[in-house]
């Protein structure tokens, strides 16, 4: 299950 | 992290400046920069398809095209390619990219091309930099702009660190060692060439590093 912070950076 | 993404995108622009204004790219290693492009394109091979700001978008798209067109202007340019230190740029690249491939088959989130791809940037990035220093290191004079360049890319992660420990104090279940342990990482390698850096900004003199 993808975490909502996940790969939001750059 | 907004002074983080500001940092790497300022040294991308100064390094375009340097090449443009002087025509010229001695002391810049190619292959740190075909190392960048990897690990963009790598990276943002979800640009199309999961979606998480205008911001995101556009630093993405950015940074696949700048590198791009350093590469593009080191390799074709009529004047810029002839200034490229070739024998000096050396460094094994292939000692950086598939010990970074193997270690992200094995060491991952999970078990997806996406994300084993996405992996391999985040490992491959920070060692990225490195025949860039080995580079420096062999040329005598190093122009402040190559020296400012490197100084702001390596800024750059290092204020991620903050960023992610800002993250970790305030967002519940904020956890990417991944990505931590390469960022430490990648800062680490620098520390060495932020000592001289800083060194000879204090003495108002150009950089040189001992070999």
């Amino acid at each position: 299950r993808r975490k909502s912070w996940d790969h939001d950076e750059l | 992290r907004e002074a983080g993404d500001m940092t790497h995108l300022f040294s991308i622009i100064v390094l375009l400046l340097k090449i443009n204004a002087t025509k010229s790219c001695s002391g810049v290693s190619l292959k740190t920069q075909e190392l960048y492009l990897l690990v963009f394109v790598t990276r943002y091979l979800d640009l199309f398809q999961s979606y998480i700001s205008l911001y995101n978008s556009c630093m993405k798209f950015i940074f696949i095209v700048s590198s791009g067109c350093i590469i593009g202007y080191m390799r074709k340019h009529k004047v810029v390619s002839q200034t490229y230190d070739a024998e000096q740029d050396t460094f094994r690249v292939a000692f950086l990219v598939w010990p970074s491939f193997l270690l992200a088959a094995v060491i991952n989130q999970k078990l997806s091309v996406m994300e084993i791809l996405w992996t391999f940037s985040i490992y491959l990035e920070s060692v990225a930099i490195l025949p860039q220093l080995v580079l420096l290191q062999r040329t005598k004079n190093v122009d402040n702009l190559t020296s400012n360049y490197v100084f702001l890319l390596g800024s750059y992660r290092g204020l991620y660190l903050l960023n992610w420990i800002y993250r970790c104090l305030t967002e519940e279940g904020y956890r990417q060692w991944i990505v931590w342990i390469s960022g430490l990482l990648q800062t680490a390698i620098y520390c060495d060439f932020f000592y001289y850096y800083l060194k000879s900004w204090r003495k108002n003199e150009r950089l040189s590093l001992p070999s």
